[in-house]
C-alpha cells in the first residue's frame, strides 16, 4: 500500500487522538474539555481499555511519547500531553491557538 | 472470637480507611489531599488493584456504600465519598471539621 498516503490520509481524518481509559477520571475530564471546542474533524478516541492490544498500545506510546499514562493526547502525530496540560492549557487559553495552528477549526 | 472487641479495635486503629488503586490519579488526589491533614491514627490505605481480592472488595463496598468507584473514603464506616468529595471538603474547609466531629485529631 501507499504508506505516505495512507499517513496522510490519517492525518486529514484523525488529526487529534485521544488515548483513554473508560473507567478512568483523568481521561473522561480530557475529553470532556476537548468536546467543548467542538472541533472539526472531532476527536479521535481510542479506549486502550476495551482493547486486546492495550499493553501494547501502552509500550508504543510510552516509546513514542514518553508518556506511560493516560490520557494521552496526539495532536498532528506528537503528544500535547495529559490530562493535567490539556486542563491548564485550556484555562490559560491556549489550546483554541494550538488547534488553530494545527489546522484545526 | 469477640467480634464487638474486634470491630471496636478496629475502629481505634483504623478510623479512617481509603480504599485506592495505586495508578489512579484521582485515588492519588484523595490520598495526597488526607496526608496534609496529619491524623492520629493516618489513613489506612488500601490499595485495591494490588490484592487478588480487588473485585470482592469492590462488590462488597458497592454494596454496603453505594459507591462502585475509587477512591471510597470510609470515615468510622460510612463512605463519605469519592475524590470530588473530599477535594470539596477540603476546600470549603469542612474537612477539619468532619474529622473532628468523628474524634481524630
Ligand atoms: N499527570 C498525568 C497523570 C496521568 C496518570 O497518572 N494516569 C494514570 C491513570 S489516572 C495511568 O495512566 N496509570 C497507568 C495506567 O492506567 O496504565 C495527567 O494529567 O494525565
Ligand atoms: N466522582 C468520583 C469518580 C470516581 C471514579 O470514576 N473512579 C474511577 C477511577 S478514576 C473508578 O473507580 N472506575 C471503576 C474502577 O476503577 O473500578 C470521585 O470523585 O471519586
Ligand atoms: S484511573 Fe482514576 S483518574 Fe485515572
Amino acid at each position: 500500500p501507499d504508506w505516505p498516503a495512507r499517513v496522510k490520509h490519517l492525518d486529514a481524518e484523525a488529526p487529534l487522538i485521544v488515548f483513554s481509559k473508560t473507567y478512568c477520571s483523568y481521561s473522561r475530564r480530557a475529553k470532556d474539555i476537548l468536546a467543548q471546542y467542538e472541533l472539526v474533524p472531532k476527536a479521535k478516541i481510542i479506549e486502550v481499555d476495551l482493547r486486546d492490544d492495550g499493553d501494547f498500545i501502552k509500550a508504543v506510546l510510552t516509546r513514542l511519547t514518553g508518556r506511560s499514562t493516560f490520557p494521552n493526547v496526539i495532536l498532528r502525530g506528537e503528544s500535547i500531553g495529559g490530562a493535567d496540560d490539556i486542563m491548564a492549557m485550556h484555562t490559560d487559553d491556549r489550546l483554541r491557538q494550538l488547534f488553530e495552528d494545527a489546522g484545526l477549526k
